[in-house]
Parts: C-alpha cells; structure tokens; sequence
C-alpha cells in the first residue's frame, strides 16, 4: 500500500520501478504506468500518468526528476507528488480540481542509467552513461543535449567535461525519447517542471540568452506566487528569475526546447539546499523540502487552470 | 563503508572569486586539479561573483589548499569529510539494506 513505502528515504531505481508497477495495479482509476522508450544500458523509461479518466482532451503537465544523476531529491520529490495526489485526491478540493481537469505525466527518474550508476558506483555522477568509441570518457550532460541553440555558451564539446552536449542534439536515447514525446503532444501540455538541485531557485526561460519571454508577466506572477507559498511551510527562500540572469547561462537545456516547442509555462526547479549539504541532502530533509515544493507546484499548477 | 569509503577525505570546498583575476586564476585551477564541480556546472560558468563549490578528493585537497592560498583567494571548507557526510544523511535502515 501507499503508507507501507517510505517516502522519506532515497530508493534505488529498482525499487522506483517496482514502486511505479505497484501503483499501476492498486490505483488504476487515477494512474496509468506506460514506457516511452530504451535508455542507452537498455532500461526502460517510465512515466506515470496521474489523473481521472476522461473521453475528452485534457490540457496536462509533464514533470521529470532526475535528469542529473546525483541530484537525488529530484526523484524523491516527484514520488512525494504521487503520493500525495492519490492521498488527498477525495479529501483535498484543490489536488481534486488538479487531477480532474489535467492530466500529469511524471518521469520519476529521466536519467535511469546515471542514476543506477550513481547508486552503485559514484555518488556524484551527473550525465547518463552513454559511450562513444572514439573517446574515454563516458556520458552527456542530458540538460544540455536539446535542440535549442545546441552547444552554445555554457555547453562543452569535449567528452570528458560534466556540461558535454553531446555528439549531436538528441543523440541520448532518454533526450530523443522523452523530446519525442513532449513534440506529439505540445497542443495539450500547459506546462513543463523540471527537477533539479541544489540552489532553491524557480527559474523560467530563457537559459541560453539574456532575453524576455513573451508571455514574461503570467510566467513571472506565477513563479512569484509559487515562491511565496513554497515560504510559507518552512520560511525557506527560493530566488527566481530568468536561468540566464538568476543561475548562469546554459545552452541545450530541456526547459528553454519546451518553451520553444511551444509550452507556455516552462520551469525549473533548483530544490534545497545552496551548500550545507549539497547534493547529500540528509533523508530528514526530504519531508520538508518536497513539501514545501509540492505548495509552489500546486501554485503553479492552479495558476495555469486560471487563463493569463 | 558505502562506495567503498572511497570518499574518506574528499572535501568540497566553496570559493566565491571577487576579481577577474580571481576568476581566471581559479579556473586554471580547477582544470589543474580535475576536480569536481558542484556548481556552477561547467568551468566555463565561473566569472567574479560566481559561487563556485568543488569536490575535492582528499590526495588532491592539500595541494589545491596551497594554490588557492599562494593566489590569496579566499575558501571556505563546506564539507570536511564526504564519505562522513554520506554515512550520516542516511539512515542505518537505508546504509544496512544497502550494504
């Protein structure tokens, strides 16, 4: 059942995937578990839809975790959303309005082999685990492998760099499977989260100029409200702002290829902590941090269900 | 041990560059040392101001103490020992199954 998996641990990709099959049999009338394609190590990429049935169209929102290896909270988060979407779905009218006129696809785990190996062998991997002949080093930086201004500024060309883009864009099986996706369905999809750590930041485009979006007001009102809410479970503060100006600039990213796909609201988000702990997030800390981060993603999730 | 202890010793280390000259001289660093970048994500992103934090591991750290020190830039030790960080945020249930 739901209460007997521990949401506060972090769990190897075995037991993600095994965790995933289970909703998919017990909660059938809220989720449905489908692949949408091989990683490059052959393994499947999951991706749970969360939401009531309908015979019609539903607008929907895509999240992903985990597109950087070592970033463990991503995945904890996004199984904390699960969670709590079929826990409070009778008993809270908000989550109840969220699953009845949208559809969620979460990706749990977008880098599967990076975090397998991350698990296994080093803590501190972040690309996928890809390999090409010609060079020694393995993997691509899967945040940099978009097709949107491709190895530009803040990308690197040389394999052995953590921000490598890649021999072309979408050479990662993971990247062309979930792009793939998100392109067949970019008429539907209100909007894009992505799942990061650690600088507790919402960012929005554009990561790879220093520009306004066009649609700037509704996407800034809306990060701003998340921010506030996110503060109010804890008091933790969450900068946000353009990638460019608020992080640095980076060219190939997965938020910047949804927005220009055609996704309105395009997000990123940075989750805690800015380097007390960094990437080793004590599990004490889970609770708290996708907490809070489900209050900015209900926020956000609300914002786009009332037109801008 | 998890990962084999093979982080025992490792630091991470936070140094936030306050010139050009800093920045320049850090970069070289970080490509001297091979180290690990926490963030910014790639050396290229590092320019006066940037918060860098970088792993270390523990036959390098004394090494790349003294450059930062002979280049009068200033550092701050996030995290003294890694491997002892990683045994700590996780709890006995999750380090036994694990194991």
């Amino acid at each position: 059942s739901l209460g007997d998996y521990s949401y506060e641990v972090y769990h190897s990709l075995e037991e993600i995937q095994n965790w995933m099959h289970h909703l998919n049999k017990t909660h059938s009338g809220l989720i449905h578990m489908f692949s949408i394609g091989k990683s490059y190590e052959g393994r499947s990429l999951f991706i749970l839809k969360l939401g009531k049935r309908s015979r019609h169209h539903k607008r929907a929102v895509w999240i992903d975790c985990g597109i950087h290896a070592r970033e463990w909270i991503g995945p904890a988060f996004c199984q904390w959303f699960v969670k709590e979407a079929l826990q409070t779905y009778r008993s809270d009218p908000a989550m109840r309005r969220m699953l009845n006129h949208l559809y969620f696809y979460i990706m749990p785990v977008f880098n599967v082999d990076g975090y397998h190996f991350s698990w296994t062998s080093d803590r501190f991997w972040r690309k996928t685990r890809s390999r090409n002949s010609r060079f020694r080093c393995h993997g691509v930086d899967a945040n940099r492998n978009w097709k949107v201004k491709w190895c530009d500024e803040g990308a690197s060309l040389y394999p052995c760099d953590d921000t490598y883009c890649g021999p072309f864009p979408e050479s990662e099986p993971e990247v062309k499977a979930v792009a793939h996706f998100l392109r067949k369905r970019r008429k539907y999809i209100s909007a894009y989260l992505s799942f990061h750590a650690y600088a507790q930041m919402l960012l929005y485009p554009y990561s790879y100029k220093y520009a306004t979006i066009p649609n700037f007001s509704c996407v800034e009102s809306a990060a701003y409200d998340a921010v506030n809410a996110l503060q109010s479970a804890y008091g933790v503060r969450y900068r946000y702002g353009p990638a460019s100006s608020t992080l640095y600039v980076s060219s190939g990213s997965s938020m910047d290829w949804a927005y220009k796909t055609g996704i309105p609201y395009a997000f990123a988000f940075e989750l805690r902590d800015t380097g007390h702990f960094g990437f080793l997030l004590p599990e004490s800390l889970i609770k708290p941090t996708c907490m809070e981060t489900m209050l900015a993603v209900k926020n956000i999730t609300l914002h786009l269900l009332k037109k801008c | 041990y998890l990962y084999n202890n093979r982080y025992a010793g490792d630091k991470v280390i936070r140094l936030i560059p306050e010139t050009k000259r800093e920045a320049h001289v850090l970069k070289d660093i970080y490509h001297q040392f091979k180290v690990d970048l926490w963030q910014p994500s790639g050396i290229s992103s590092i320019s006066e101001g940037t918060v860098t934090d970088v792993h270390v591991s523990r036959n390098s750290s004394q090494n790349l103490l003294t450059s930062l020190q002979q280049a009068n830039i200033q550092y701050e030790i996030l995290i003294s020992d890694l491997q002892e960080a990683l045994e700590k945020g996780n709890s006995w249930r999750s380090n036994r199954n694990r194991r």
